[in-house]
């Protein structure tokens, strides 16, 4: 029954629309996925894709492929990214431009912001349900550990802490340039 | 393929080759051999002094920790879900004042969990977590970690990515050959300018999530005890819950 059921299978769905974001910030951008939760079919062939529009100068959470490797095509604009491995070695520091992909391993930590034209890209990732876990920012790694934790993790004061977890503790996955020019001030 | 490497003639009982001290505990690797080729996993044993911290930390595969000894806190953070340990806490003024009843927020995090010995603790791939020894003796902890495991699309290697901390000098000078100078946590990798801007602070305090001179290893020690969020004892509860009456 299988063969039948693949053959009434959608197989097809826009993520280009601005309509269907999953996350959309002003004046930073949006965050378009694609999974198997929408289009079934990707179960079968075990991948997704997500489409990212920075707008100029925003910035994508810092943050780690929890279950799957990402291969990133640059469709418009340009972005630096950096990615670092488990060593806390760069393994990119780069600009990614239009016509270029760049390969970015499981678990290994990234950081894309937007040049003056924006930056905006697809990336295909090697699993149906890909996830991600952000650094900082709403639901990130350090915002949901204690205060205490992070305090002794890197020998800061309480309200550096604070700092860390909360000066993105509302912003979900891109960050705008005002808001980085809020946080630095 | 996978089952080739499975040839293994005769098998070994094992005993640790390799640790890496940290200023609050050890972690003691076995050696990566035919034997843990062929299962797909690795493993490892970690002892952790009263009040060390593990710092967070997330790895490519999942792992199963069996607590051999001690008790202490865990927490997991998961991408997704709420922090629903929440505290508040009043000012001295406006304690004093008869207004007094506004409460600021304090902190708030992702759930904790207790352990003690005898516990088994599942920990999925890609996740972040960290460890507390609040007991009065050592934990110890037998950890086996299913690289072979779908999950895991890496090599068939056991990677750590730290999220704080820097591996110890002592695994830095056994592994100096494979591995030369930067085994720092994945924050240090970052520019730190670009940093500072990502988190919203500022360069020193970026400077300083980066580690880059911090020699304590993965495991440090809290000096005062470290005082999280965590729902009280039954004892605290009830005494709680007879406060207030109708």
């Amino acid at each position: 029954g299988l063969e039948e059921a693949m053959c009434s299978m959608r197989n097809r769905e826009n993520i280009d629309s601005s309509r269907r974001a999953d996350v959309y910030i002003p004046r930073g951008g949006r965050i378009t996925n694609l999974n198997s939760q929408k289009l079934p079919m990707l179960s079968f062939i075990q991948l997704s894709a997500e489409r990212v529009v920075l707008y100029k100068n925003a910035m994508l959470a810092p943050h780690w492929n929890i279950n799957a490797h990402s291969v990133t095509y640059c469709t418009g604009g340009r972005g630096g990214v950096q990615v670092v491995d488990n060593n806390g070695k760069t393994v990119f520091d780069g600009e990614l431009r239009q016509g270029q992909l760049l390969v970015i391993p499981q678990n290994f930590a990234v950081i894309k912001q937007a040049g003056n034209e924006g930056f905006e890209f697809t990336s295909i990732k090697t699993i149906d349900n890909a996830m991600v876990n952000t650094i900082v920012g709403k639901a990130s790694a350090l915002r949901g550990m204690p205060e205490e934790v992070l305090m002794n993790s890197y020998r800061i004061n309480r309200n550096e802490a604070r700092r860390v977890k909360f000066n993105r503790g509302h912003e979900m996955a891109i960050f705008s340039p005002r808001s980085e020019g809020r946080a630095d001030a | 393929g996978e089952q080739s490497q499975c040839g293994v003639e005769k098998l070994n009982a094992l005993e640790p080759i390799r640790e890496v001290r940290s200023e609050a505990g050890v972690t003691e690797y076995y050696q990566n051999n035919a034997q843990f080729e062929c299962a797909g996993v690795a493993a490892f044993r970690r002892t952790i002094e009263p009040r060390g911290l593990l710092l967070p930390s997330f790895s490519n595969a999942p792992r199963l920790v069996y607590i051999i000894q001690g008790r202490g806190i865990y927490g997991t953070v998961i991408p997704g879900c709420p922090e629903t340990f929440q505290s508040f806490q009043q000012s001295e003024s406006e304690k004093q004042s008869e207004k007094g009843q506004r409460q600021r927020f304090r902190d708030e995090h992702q759930r904790i969990h207790h352990f003690k010995q005898g516990d088994v603790i599942a920990i999925a791939a890609g996740v972040a977590h960290w460890c507390y020894n609040d007991g009065d003796t050592p934990v110890i902890a037998f950890t086996v970690s299913d690289i072979s495991n779908s999950a895991n699309q890496l090599d068939e290697n056991h990677r750590q990515f730290l999220l704080a901390g820097r591996r110890s000098s002592s695994w830095r000078q056994s592994r100096k050959e494979q591995e030369p100078s930067s085994e720092g946590n994945i924050l240090s990798g970052f520019d730190t300018k670009l940093l500072a801007a990502a988190i919203g602070v500022d360069r020193e305090v970026a400077r300083k999530l980066q580690c880059k001179d911090d020699q304590r290893g993965e495991i440090v020690r809290v000096e005062k005890g470290l005082e999280v969020l965590r729902p009280s004892s039954e004892k605290q509860e009830r005494e709680e819950r007879g406060r207030g009456t109708n």
